[in-house]
């Protein structure tokens, strides 16, 4: 187990916490479902990652991989293209997380770098004042980790 | 001190990268 990539996610799921989502959002598995990460890009950004698609992820998936893909597919698809159309970059450089890994293993390297994106979309949307003060008020170790996740992304991302 | 970076404490460096990413525009490169 690559550790780096255990500590990126376990960070960015405390990160994530402070959305309050109501989907459970304590443990990687939970976040599996997509539906704590749906919840907390509905936030982010309510017109893009609106009503009528946060009601298109399921909430009652249960163990199901394949329920949990499906919704995982949703939320990675639309991220992709709120970046490419909404934050105008491409991050066809970053490796897009491996979904089955995520819905079957709960693998927290590829979770990681699902959360990554949410992060991205967090401090570089319109609201993004709001979310980075957030992450300042987090404990150091956390934020630091978070900063890394941050400078990485955007060594990534072009125009 | 190992929390130093270059005269910089690591709580300094981290408010430097947030304050500056606070004060960036939006759609602006990193």
């Amino acid at each position: 187990m690559d550790l780096n990539k255990t500590v990126l996610c376990e960070s960015l799921i405390i990160w994530l916490q402070t959305f309050n989502t109501a989907a459970p959002c304590k443990t990687a598995l939970d976040l599996t479902t997509g539906v704590a990460m749906s919840q907390a890009l509905h936030q982010i950004d309510p017109t893009w990652f609106s009503e009528s698609w946060l009601s298109r992820i399921k909430g009652d998936v249960g163990d199901n991989w394949r329920l949990k893909m499906n919704n995982l597919k949703k939320v990675l698809q639309m991220m992709v293209d709120y970046y490419n159309e909404v934050l105008a970059q491409q991050i066809s450089d970053f490796p897009l997380p491996d979904l089955v890994l995520v819905a079957e293993h709960s693998d927290p390297v590829e979770l990681g770098r699902l959360l990554q994106l949410i992060l991205g979309c967090a401090v570089k949307c319109e609201r993004k004042q709001e979310y980075i003060q957030i992450i300042m008020t987090l404990e150091e170790s956390v934020q630091h980790v978070v900063m890394t996740a941050i400078q990485e992304l955007m060594s990534r991302e072009t125009m | 001190d190992p929390s130093m970076k270059g005269g910089q404490t690591s709580e300094g460096v981290l408010a430097n990268f947030f304050n500056s990413l606070l004060t960036k525009k939006a759609g602006s490169p990193g």
